[in-house]
């Protein structure tokens, strides 16, 4: 966050527009965010209270301290619950850590930060990369609501029950926007905690932000996928932090991390992971670097080159370290490829490519006294291209709902410098004692509150609008260009598609004057759910009011942002309606043609003379069969729709799969 | 057997309240009650249904988390009045 508000922003040199959205919507003043995560570190400059004033009526919330040790909220951090019970049911250890909101993670206050966390000039990681930490709505005040805990086996350390009852908690609370930062494997709308509660959520103004998960880059891996929640993929800002290996036969290898320079500029005895290993340990687990594995009396002094798996990233170089290296070459293998990660390490570091990996321990098992270098990491701005996506990020298709795109949204998720515990060092490890206010983490979970501090300035400056019109917003605005005008890429850097990025890159300042907005209300979520087949009598238990189904309920005239048509045979014909958040104006359409698909509109021409005036207008999407430019079956093709006045751009997503 | 049966914790889901929000907090006790009495009907007695239940959703949310076995999970399921019933699962941090 010292450097993603800038990027989608468009700030130069910290200096904030007066057009801006954060000038506009003065820096999200009176909202409350709320955030479903691991607690929060109350001392956190990002949450002190420094020049804000009484909190607001609305407010119903409290902080929740049972022991006394404990956290104390303030006129920012306005609230703090823990909720742990379905945590214990299933096994977990309920102690004096367990029963608090105190954050000894340091995800929640990471996230919580980034949404709406003060700009904390000087935050700086162990001294390195000094720059402002910034939060999306830095005047808004925030709540934590604990629900993620230490995991008790592989299942995820955030449970269902608990959840619920935290959406429970915020909604009563008054929350305007949650953000979650976490999901499960994608699974039936009624049968998910996530989906229930931001139901919930959404049906009393709450908009929800979630991340769209860390499980790219294989298709059909989004999570959180319902249609009333924000879904947000991760990709990456202009700025590397650059780690360069130098080989002594001359080669130059540009890595990552957040490590400190090796001392003496001097070059060091160069081994890989597996000449280093111990005498009972097998040469794939030393590889990895992996603790136990290693012999000191052969690494002491040397730089390791490790391979990223199981154990070498996730320490970030501890077990290094601790068998005596001085320095470490984290080396992807095949599976994760270009992906790079600036990972605050433990001891001089750089994180490589799998190409490059593999020059390196080509240089050492094929040298006799192999000898390297890791030079000191520098902060590089302004590179291209920017944004592309993060492999890691999840990636649609839908596989609850195919016809709804997912994710909607990407936003800065890679390298993202945010708060964190005071209660532990970045590495993870216990042996190291250092602490630092601020670190760097990548994820999906750092790109979903970066959503929510644009939600919070945009629910303060359109107080009226429904959490479907925040979205609308937000996705119609998104762009698909990098800095270098060209298609945005993904890790690969391979032209990315709506399945990794959804709409788009999030721009707020094109985001709180959309134009036009696709809005929906409680009312076509139920429509939504009977197209989808659950039965008149499972529905009208979710309205206060009495429901029926319509008898024509689409899941094609679903009034989303973004149009997905799954299985084409031949032609459907889709409705839209959209609603002028604008002046009168007139809006034309323009089509981008998915490859081997026809799209026309009807009318091609809107005219609104009047705010809050809707149109509705009908798209033909025909595969070309008869053609040989056909869209081949089976395969996703993409579009867009794009109607504008001249002054706004309101684009959709078209995907299309055939028959 | 049934008396041995492996309990797990299980979400049930009920939809929305019926209530509105401004007599939710006078309400939570009744809602309660109302999740406690609706257990009951399957697991024999009240005491057993407030032993099970650790989460009554009061407010907003109508539904409970509960210690259940499979069988009276999927019992519970079949009932009009219910929408869902699902592991209480963890979620994975992202």
């Amino acid at each position: 966050t010292t450097h993603s508000w800038d990027f989608m922003l468009l700030e130069k040199n910290g200096v904030v527009h007066r057009s801006s959205l954060w000038n506009k919507a003065s820096y999200g003043e009176g909202i409350i965010i709320g955030n479903l995560d691991t607690g929060v570190w109350p001392e956190s400059e990002s949450f002190s209270d420094k020049g804000f004033g009484e909190v607001p009526s609305k407010w119903k919330g409290f902080c929740q301290n049972v022991n006394h040790t404990d956290v104390t909220c303030n006129r920012k951090l306005i609230g703090a619950r823990y909720f742990n019970k379905a945590y214990a049911s299933n096994g977990g250890k309920v102690n004096s850590t367990t029963s608090t909101s105190r954050d000894y993670d340091g995800h929640g206050s990471h996230t919580l930060s980034t949404a709406g966390g003060n700009f904390v000039p000087g935050a700086n990681i162990f001294g390195v990369f000094n720059g402002t930490a910034k939060g999306g709505s830095p005047n808004a005040r925030v709540a934590a609501y604990k629900v993620c805990w230490p995991p008790i086996n592989q299942d995820g350390e955030c449970y269902d029950g608990d959840i619920l009852e935290a959406f429970e908690a915020a909604i009563k609370d008054g929350v305007d926007v949650l953000s979650v930062s976490l999901g499960g494997e994608p699974s039936n709308y009624l049968e998910d905690s996530t989906a229930i509660g931001s139901f919930h959520a959404v049906k009393n103004g709450v908009v929800v932000v979630c991340s769209a998960g860390n499980d790219g880059p294989k298709d059909g891996t989004v999570t959180n996928v319902a249609p009333w929640i924000i879904t947000v993929g991760a990709s990456t800002i202009d700025r590397e932090f650059d780690t360069y290996v130098e080989l002594h036969n001359g080669q130059r290898i540009k890595g990552t991390s957040i490590s400190k320079a090796l001392p003496g500029g001097r070059f060091y005895p160069l081994i890989s992971g597996a000449q280093g290993k111990a005498a009972n340990a097998s040469a794939a687990d030393a590889m990895l670097c992996k603790g136990g594995t290693l012999d000191p009396e052969k690494v002491k002094g040397k730089i390791l080159a490790c391979l990223r798996g199981e154990n070498a990233r996730v320490d970030k170089g501890m077990q290094a370290a601790l068998a005596g290296a001085v320095g470490m070459i984290l080396c992807n293998d095949k599976l994760t490829g270009n992906e790079i990660i600036a990972d605050p390490h433990f001891l001089p570091a750089s994180h490589l490519t799998y190409k490059d990996g593999l020059a390196v321990f080509e240089y050492i098992n094929s040298t006799d006294d192999p000898m390297g270098f890791i030079t000191p990491s520098t902060e590089h701005l302004n590179t291209k291209p920017a944004p592309f996506m993060a492999a890691f990020s999840s990636r649609g298709p839908n596989k609850v709902t195919p016809e709804i795109l997912k994710p909607d949204i990407t936003a800065p998720g890679v390298n993202i410098i945010a708060a964190f515990t005071g209660a532990k060092s970045p590495t993870e490890n216990e042996l190291d004692k250092r602490r630092t206010a601020f670190t760097t983490e990548s994820g999906t979970s750092m790109s979903c509150p970066h959503v929510s501090g644009v939600v919070g300035l945009l629910k303060k400056l359109h107080p009226d609008w429904s959490p479907a019109a925040i979205k609308s917003a937000i996705m119609t605005t998104g762009k698909t260009r990098d800095n270098t005008v060209n298609p945005m890429l993904n890790g690969s850097f391979v032209k990315a598609t709506p399945f990794s990025y959804g709409a788009g890159h999030i721009r707020p300042n094109r985001a709180m004057d959309p134009g036009l907005v696709y809005d929906l209300n409680v009312n076509d979520y139920l429509d939504f759910l009977c197209a989808l087949g659950y039965n008149q009598s499972t529905i009208q238990l979710f309205s206060k009011e009495p429901f029926s189904c319509p008898s024509n309920a689409s899941l094609l005239n679903f009034n989303y942002p973004s149009i997905t048509i799954s299985h084409l045979s031949g032609s459907v014909t889709v409705s839209r309606i959209v609603k002028n958040v604008g002046s009168p104006a007139v809006y034309a359409a323009r089509i981008r043609q998915p490859h081997g698909i026809s799209v026309s509109v009807e009318p091609n021409i809107l005219k609104f003379e009047r705010t809050g005036e809707e149109k509705s207008f009908q798209l033909t999407i025909r595969n070309r069969i008869d053609g040989a430019e056909g869209a081949p079956p089976g395969d996703y093709v993409f579009g867009e729709l794009l109607w504008s006045d001249g002054l706004h751009y309101v684009r959709s997503p078209i995907v299309v799969s055939s028959n | 057997t049934p008396a041995f049966a492996l309990k797990q914790s299980y979400i049930v889901y009920m939809g929305v309240h019926s209530h509105g929000p401004e007599d939710a907090m006078t309400s939570v006790s009744k809602v309660k009650n109302s999740h406690h009495e609706f257990l009951a009907s399957f697991l024999g007695s009240t005491e057993r249904a407030k032993e099970a239940i650790f989460y009554s959703y009061t407010r907003e949310i109508n539904g409970f988390a509960a210690t259940l076995d499979k069988a009276e999970a999927a019992a519970i399921a079949r009932h009009p009045n219910v929408v869902s019933v699902f592991l209480n699962k963890g979620k994975h941090l992202h």
